[in-house]
């Protein structure tokens, strides 16, 4: 553990609170993305899975049960709870076209040929693009309010922050993982477009719009 | 070098 890698899952807590407070506060999921909730909920089910073979420490275990149970608390929040104000029709990017070539991936590029590596292996390649269809909803829409893009922002921070960490360990432990390092990259790039307009509009006090 | 069996990072 080091400073990098803690503030990170701080970060990535933050994000997930962030939006059940959002939604809870505001009894609606307008503007969320019910998809991009369902791709989390499946990236933490199956990359947790080891929760049930291997016990690594009390901070460990602890954030993965949190992590597992507030994403699956959105999940029942936007598709029941307060389904009513979810707006599916600017949900609409075709997720499935990222989980089935994901899971071939997975498949044929792991680090070792067995059941539980090849399910961590889908949830990190997966969890790299899950943001996608909120990204996507937000370009349809044109707009996010502004609780919803601190929730990006601590979200694309966490994966930024994971990348300082490796190259931290990389240099004290000479450990590297090159799986999630590339998806990581791949992850972080991804919200950099919406980094600029989070620095430029959102902490200048303006609402988030995108040109169309 | 990679633990396959133990991964600490979330």
């Amino acid at each position: 553990m080091n400073i990098f890698r803690l503030a990170g899952d701080i970060s990535h807590l933050l994000a997930i609170f962030i939006l059940l407070i959002k939604i809870w506060r505001s009894r609606s999921c307008a503007g969320i993305s019910g998809k991009s909730q369902v791709l989390f909920g499946m990236v933490f089910l199956t990359r947790y899975l080891d929760l049930f073979t291997s016990f690594i420490s009390v901070y460990n275990t602890v954030m993965k049960v949190i992590f597992i149970l507030a994403t699956l608390v959105t999940i029942y929040l936007v598709f029941f709870k307060f389904r009513a104000t979810y707006d599916s029709n600017n949900d609409t990017f075709r997720a499935e076209l990222l989980v089935i070539p994901i899971a071939g991936l997975a498949v044929l590029v792991n680090h070792e040929f067995s059941l539980f590596e090849i399910l961590w292996t889908f949830s990190i390649y997966l969890e790299s693009v899950s943001i996608m269809p909120q990204l996507y909803m937000i370009s349809k829409t044109g707009e996010a309010e502004t609780i919803t893009s601190h929730y990006l922002f601590a979200l694309g921070l966490y994966r930024g922050l994971y990348i300082v960490n490796w190259v931290w360990r990389y240099y004290t432990e000479q450990f590297y993982d090159w799986i999630a390092i590339v998806a990581g990259v791949v992850q972080t790039l991804l919200y950099c477009d919406f980094f600029y307009l989070y620095i430029t509009k959102v902490i200048k006090g303006k609402e988030m719009s995108l040109p169309a | 070098w990679i633990n396959r069996q133990i991964k600490d990072e979330l």
